[in-house]
Order: C-alpha cells, then structure tokens, then sequence
C-alpha cells in the first residue's frame, strides 16, 4: 500500500508538475506535540529512474501525519490550536535565530530545541525581524514535538511604525518578497512542526503582499470537499 | 560521479574584495588564491563575513563584553569594506548523461559567481535559494575553482547614536533579516549579516531531477482513514523525450533496523 510506482514521459528540456495517486494509509501513527504523545516520522523516499540510463534521481525526507487547525478566539482575541482534533494550551518561546554570525551548526539547533522541550514548551515562534528558519531547525522540532509559529520579513519598528513613518510599504520590491516568501515556504512547507505562517511582527503587511500570502498559503479547494462518506473527490489526483 | 548532493562546507577562503586585484575570471583560472596568506583567509561557509573575520581573529568577537564597539560599522565603513570574495575548489567527474547543480541555499544579498572562468550572477534576496546549471563549465578529471563576489544589503542604514528598534529602518527596504539594525535586545550587526549564510552544494543527476516535493495528508474517518498527497516537478535536461519510472516509499522503522513498507 505504501509503494508505487508511476510511468511518466518528459519532453526534452522541459518541466512538469505530477502528483502520485494518493496513498492509502489505515490508522497510522499520529506525530503529536511534545507532551501530547509520540512524534511518530515516516521516511517518504521518491526515486525516478530513467529508461536507458537507470536512477537520475533521488529524494527523501522524514514526514509526520498531523492535522493542526487554528482560529482567532473571539471572545478573548487570542489563536486556539487544535492538532489531530485535540485542544491544546500553547506553552511557547520566543526566537531570532541561535547566533548572530549565522553559524547555524546542527549540534547547537539540536541542543536550544531539546531545551525548549525539556522545559515543556510546545511553540517556538520565530519572530519576523530575525530568520525564517532552515531545515535542520525545522529537523530537531519535528524530532522534539516543537510545533513552530513562522512570521515573515516584516516588523511593525521597521516597516510601519515611528515618526517619521518607517517604510510604511514595506520592503522596496514587494516581488522579490513574495519571491522569496515562495522559496521559502517550498524549502519548509513538508515539515510536521510548521504549524502557522504570519504575516510578520506586530504589523499585517502592505496590501498586496498580505493579499499574496494569504492566497498562496490559502487551503487548496480538492481539501475543503468531501463525499457524503468523507472521500475525497473522484479526481482528487 | 555519484548521484546526489555534495556539501561544499570546507577549505573555502574568504578576502575583502577591494583587497584582491584579480578579477572573477583572473581568480577561477589563471590567478587563483593558493591559501590563507594575505589577503585571503580561512573563511566559514556557510556563516556571515564578520564570523570569518572572528574566527580569523580579525576582529574582536562581538558577542563579548563591549567588543562589538571595537568593529567598524557597515554604515561608516561603507558597503565596499564587507564586500568579499569567497573561494574554494571541488571536484565532480560527470560521466555521460549526467548533470551538475550547484545550489546556494542563502546568500545575503546578493553575488557574483564565478566557475572556472565563467560568470554567473545571482540576484538580491536573503531568503531564496540558487540554482545553476554547470554542467557544461565543469573540468573533468582536476578541480573546479569556484569564486563568489557578495555582496552586502543594498541599504545597510546608519545606527542613530540612541539605538533603538532596528535603527534607522533602511534595511526594512530590502528583503532581508531586520534585526541586523540593532533592537532592545541586540547591538547592531557591524557587516549585517552579509554571507554566504546557509548551505552550499553540488547536487548530481542524470537527465531528470526532482525538484521540491510536497507531501499533504488528508484525514477521514476520526484519523482511521488517510491519504498521503504528493506533487513533484520533474526537470528533464536531456534533449530527448524520458520515459521515467517514478517510485514512491514510505517507511517506517518498527524496531532499530527493522523498516516497515
């Protein structure tokens, strides 16, 4: 149930976008947050092999089967997470980035993240005036159950606020943010513990990219509808 | 060459670049640096000019006591002063059919490269990742030499005397981290993180690579029932049609060594 293989034929110099027919998986272990339960992680491995040349290709990344769902509270203003249906009370901490010279070893991303976890959190939210995080940030929170809170690069001290107004549209060229915005959600987007993009820090963006953001990372349509027998549609692929 | 990716994290130099009188093309064939003698030093990649300029005990380490007052800021020194040169070699022997990447995961801000004579420009960004093909620029059988020009954000700003949140707000004109500026909780970055600041690599195919996969699980049925979505894009580099066998797994280890598929 958990193998299969695809024929494909690629023009010459030439891209294309495929989806695999969806893989069926009968209760599998959940990845929970740390206290919750077990960050269960499944290995996903695609090969693609070349007839007459033989392997060209190959891909593999660690993968946990989380639902998170989170909504503004109305009656205090405050976001209340759900992760695989269950309520959960955030217990977070604050992050720029591990050092300031950018010497992001994977021995020191390991060690602040365990830490946090021994010290019960569940949330690290990596604040917008700083980095959004890399992959092996993003390694050791899928290990230690941190569900992690991404903002962009947008401050309300930098762009929006003081007197004068600071930047009050932002960066100058608002494609190369959402350029960049897209890269960075491809390079994160299959880690378990990426649970909520924002906007930035304490300031909703300029117009346009809010409007952007908020349409890339928008639920894609096939995941809203269901069959009266909780299916996904007939062409879900 | 094996099929995969090759992290290029060692043996890289680093030199100001108003210091080094060779050009791009000069440094990649025919003048390259022979090691860490001045100008050039040992430079961390990936990491920012200023831990390379620490690491070689250029300058104090700004992280102790008052010692970042004793490194020149961005802002009097000019951009030219952290505009640097990096430098390294490799090697990669294709044989038929393959095909050579050579990515940077992040450069702040922006870079010139320059591979075994040619020249390749990778524009402004913090947060995007490069991509070239170098497939046809490779020396078969002796090394690459690989030089890279980066240089600092485009508007580094000035640090008013009283500090304050994210100085004078000129780095929020570009799309970098702001922080770098200086806030309540940090002094000002002196080269503002200007680097090559996250990983940088050789990634080796043959004529079809996959490029940024993305995995999606839908749940039915109170999580009894789910489905694992999966999107690929498929590069083909080869000027004939690929007839592809795409294999997709998913395992998990039941017991130390024992996978379940």
């Amino acid at each position: 149930e958990h193998l299969q293989t695809q024929h494909v034929s690629i023009p010459a110099r030439s891209r294309l976008q495929y989806t695999f027919p969806p893989l069926f998986f009968y209760k599998p272990h959940l990845w929970w947050p740390n206290g919750m339960g077990k960050q269960s992680l499944y290995n996903v491995a695609i090969i693609v092999d070349v007839k007459g040349y033989g392997e060209s290709d190959s891909w593999q990344q660690h993968f946990g089967f989380r639902k998170i769902e989170s909504h503004i509270d109305g009656a205090t203003g405050g976001r209340l997470f759900k992760v695989n249906g269950e309520p959960i009370f955030i217990r977070g901490g604050n992050w720029i980035l591990s050092d300031g010279l950018l010497r992001l070893s994977k021995k020191r991303y390991s060690t602040d993240i365990k830490f946090h976890a021994d010290m019960n959190f569940n949330m690290i939210r990596c604040w917008g005036g700083g980095l959004t995080e890399r992959p092996e940030f993003y390694y050791y929170c899928d290990y230690y159950g941190i569900l992690v809170w991404q903002e962009f690069w947008i401050t309300g001290d930098v762009d929006g606020r003081g007197d004068p107004v600071s930047n009050p549209n932002g960066p100058l060229d608002h494609d190369l943010f959402l350029f960049c915005a897209r890269d960075t959600v491809k390079l994160l987007r299959n880690h378990p513990s990426l649970a909520l993009w924002v906007g930035g820090n304490e300031q909703i963006p300029p117009g346009d990219i809010n409007a952007a953001l908020k349409d890339y990372l928008r639920l894609h349509p096939d995941f809203e509808s269901v069959d009266e027998n909780g299916k996904p549609p007939e062409d879900f692929s | 060459a094996e099929i995969g990716k090759t992290p290029l994290d060692s043996g890289w130099l680093a030199a100001r670049s108003t210091e080094v009188q060779f050009t791009g093309t000069q440094l990649t064939t025919t003048h390259p640096p022979t090691g860490p003698s001045s100008p050039w030093m040992e430079a961390l990649v990936p990491g920012t000019v200023l831990a390379t300029l620490v690491k070689n005990k250029v300058v104090p380490d700004p992280f102790y006591g008052l010692e970042n007052e004793a490194i020149i800021d961005i802002a009097d020194a000019g951009r030219e002063y952290y505009t640097f040169w990096f430098f390294t070699t490799f090697q990669c022997d294709l044989s038929a059919n393959q095909h050579c990447d050579l990515n940077f995961r992040g450069i702040n801000y922006s870079a010139e490269v320059h591979l075994n004579g040619h020249r390749m420009v990778l524009p402004k960004g913090m947060f995007r990742r490069h991509s070239l093909n170098v497939t046809d620029i490779l020396h078969p059988d002796r090394s690459n030499l690989l030089a890279v020009l980066v240089h600092p954000p485009d508007h580094p700003g000035k640090i008013p005397p009283q500090g304050g949140q994210g100085g004078d707000h000129e780095i929020g004109k570009d799309v970098a981290t702001q922080y770098v500026e200086g806030w309540d909780w940090m002094a000002p970055i002196r080269d503002r993180n200007t680097g090559i600041w996250d990983e940088v690599s050789i990634s080796v195919t043959g004529p079809v690579k996959v490029i940024d996969p993305h995995l999606v699980s839908s749940f039915f049925d109170n999580y009894k029932r789910v489905y694992l979505h999966t999107t690929i894009e498929l590069e083909n580099k080869s000027a004939w049609i690929a007839e592809c066998s795409l294999n997709i797994q998913v395992t998990t280890e039941v017991e130390e060594s024992i996978c379940l598929v």
